[in-house]
């Protein structure tokens, strides 16, 4: 942003381009600039240092806090869910990992039966975590891998059990109600569960993702999203839309292909993110 | 839609009226804000909407067409003409092996569309070669081997001990020797900004001379589509481009940043999951769901 102490037209216009080009998307910017006008005049704001720290704000305050999870009894159920090539898999190796490094036992399941090698893919990061897995053969109904899995789970006494789901257009019902037929299996073998519906988003996506969110959680109540590859020059902007829209915590960012590229979400960041 | 939405804008105007800079501005807005919300990028959208201003400018408003209709024609024609005016085939006229390489981000689908090319090219009576030059991601190599059984596609025995130049410069010799027609290179997925793996894509290049360099991007991306095409196309100088997940409700605005920061046709969209949802490109249908 070109530092002004003039908050003129031109300064909202600019401001307008760079959120825009975040991916805030239109509609939002203009949500979002019309909260920060009448703001910029009552709280007085002289300059652009004071300007950075109430969007900073403004943009944090959006964003609701993760909540606690109650696991009744364990296994803590996660269910990764989103549409294809967002990283799903990866994250769950990124957050089994974290688990793992939290002394956790750690289970990871092979829900996505349909795409070429995705169980293999999924065997060799559980491998690498050092987790447990759980697989059946190709094409297997998933909520019968998941509740085979969940018995397993609750025998063996592992403490959190990850459910990879195939990758799934928002707008294919039938993937919809496979996703709604999954969590209903789930619900019935475990109390609680899934504990954590986790709608993985790929930060370069545009404003698909409002539509992605909606959907998702029309088929199934979603607790947390990820935001994924925030390492490339994406600005994952399309976040703030959904927060002005969906109450659902971001959780964790992922940074990178490996296990440890996961990062806990923080709100006061968002504004360097966009604007940097 | 748009064109209801130009409607109500320009609904006063009538039969004898001229569309002037006072009436085109109002719906120039509409038709940006239309673009915007289909991702289309900020600045290929403004310039874009120059473009309607100057060929909008003095028209006379046709009898038989509403102003909101004539805006909405206009901006449809040049939309087209900027998707690429018409469908443009693979470069299928070199003395074989042809060599087509597929490079993008990850995820976006290239691993899939590669077999989908080589369904469709056999069903176009080539003979192709699949190669798995991917031996970073897990189970890459197994996931293009699958897909290459499932439609008894040859693929090149890959192994993830191997490097990805040797893959590619030794499954081209292959492919000569075994009279294979086409050979599909699949990368691995890389980010636009990692030196050292763009350096491996001038290097497959440089030792495979590839008649197609098809950059393969998900449908769904934003305003980040043009950072990452342009440094694609520097360094590669890209053939082609192929817009996969396009049977979702993306707006596909990407279709036009991706095509008018490169100049580059796009050739083909994936339309699904299976091996044969493959289309060649229609810019008018693409243009159409742009507009919303
Ligand atoms: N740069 C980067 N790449 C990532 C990140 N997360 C995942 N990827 C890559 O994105 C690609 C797709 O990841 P997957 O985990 O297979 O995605 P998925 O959602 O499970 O895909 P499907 O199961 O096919 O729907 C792989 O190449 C991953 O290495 C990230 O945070 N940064
Ligand atoms: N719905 C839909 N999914 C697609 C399409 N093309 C590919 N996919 C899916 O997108 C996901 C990613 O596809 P891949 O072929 O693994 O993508 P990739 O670019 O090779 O990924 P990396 O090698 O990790 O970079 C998979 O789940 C595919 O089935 C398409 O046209 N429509
Ligand atoms: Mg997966
Ligand atoms: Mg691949």
């Amino acid at each position: 942003l070109s530092i002004t102490s003039k908050f003129d037209d031109e300064f909202w216009e600019e401001l307008e381009e760079i959120l825009i080009m975040a991916d805030v998307g239109f509609t939002a910017t203009q949500k979002l600039l019309d909260q920060l006008r009448p703001k910029v005049r009552k709280e007085k704001i002289e300059d652009a240092e004071g300007f950075k720290e109430l969007l900073k704000q403004e943009l944090a305050s959006l964003f609701p806090e993760p909540r606690k999870i109650r696991v009744s009894k364990p296994p803590e159920v996660v269910l990764m869910i989103g549409v294809n090539g967002v990283g799903k898999t990866t994250t769950i190796a990124k957050l089994a990992h974290r688990a793992q490094m939290q002394g956790k036992k750690v289970m990871m399941v092979a829900g996505d039966t349909f795409r070429a090698a995705a169980i293999e893919q999924l065997n060799i990061w559980a491998k690498r975590v050092g987790a447990g897995f759980y697989a059946k053969e190709d094409g297997a109904d998933p909520a019968a891998v998941a509740y085979e899995a969940l018995d397993k789970a609750i025998e063996e006494g592992y403490d959190t059990v990850f459910v990879d789901t195939a990758g799934r257009l928002h707008t294919k019902v039938n993937l919809m109600d496979e996703l709604k037929k999954i969590k209903r299996v789930v619900s019935k073998k475990h109390p609680g569960a899934p504990h954590r519906t986790i709608l993985v988003l790929d930060a370069t996506t545009g404003q698909n993702a409002l539509s992605q969110t909606q959907l998702f959680s029309e088929a199934v109540p979603i607790d947390e999203i990820v935001l994924t590859k925030l390492d490339g020059t994406a600005k994952g902007g399309v976040i703030v839309a959904i927060a002005l829209e969906h109450n659902i915590p971001i959780t964790f960012i992922g940074l990178g292909e490996k296990m440890e590229d996961l990062e806990i979400f923080i709100p006061e960041r968002v504004v360097n993110r966009l604007m940097g | 839609s748009l064109s209801d939405r130009l409607n109500s804008v320009f609904k006063k105007l009538k039969g004898h009226g001229r569309l002037d800079e006072k009436n085109i501005q109002e719906g120039l807005r509409e038709v940006r804000l239309a673009l915007l919300e289909a991702d289309v990028n900020y600045k290929v959208a403004r310039d874009f909407i120059q473009r309607v201003k100057e060929r909008a400018l003095g028209q006379d408003v046709l009898k038989s067409l509403t102003p909101g209709q004539q805006v909405v024609k206009i901006v449809h024609e040049e939309l087209i003409e900027l998707l690429g005016g018409q469908s443009q085939g693979l470069n299928l006229k070199a003395r074989p092996p042809i060599v087509i390489m597929l490079v993008g981000l990850q995820g976006s689908g290239k691993t899939t569309t590669a077999a989908k090319l080589a369904l469709f090219l056999r069903r176009m009576k080539h003979a192709p070669y699949l190669v798995p030059a991917d031996v970073y991601r897990p189970a890459a190599i197994e996931q293009l081997h699958k897909l290459a059984s499932e439609i008894n596609i040859p693929a090149y025995p890959s192994s993830s001990d191997m490097d990805p130049v040797d893959i590619c410069r030794n499954a081209v010799e292959e492919a000569r020797k075994s009279a294979y027609s086409v050979v599909l290179l699949d990368t691995a997925g890389r980010l636009h900004i990692d030196e050292k793996l763009m350096q491996e894509l001038v290097a497959i290049k440089s030792e495979c001379q590839p008649h197609e360099i098809l950059f393969v991007a998900d449908a769904m991306t934003g305003q980040d589509a043009v950072n990452v095409a342009a440094r694609f196309n520097e360094l590669l100088d890209v053939t082609g481009i192929v817009l996969t997940k396009m049977e979702g409700d993306a707006r596909g605005g990407a279709a036009l940043s991706i095509k008018s920061v490169t100049q580059k046709p796009i050739k083909f969209i994936g339309v699904g999951e299976k091996l044969s949802d493959l289309e060649v490109f229609h810019p008018d249908r693409v243009a159409s769901r742009i507009l919303g």
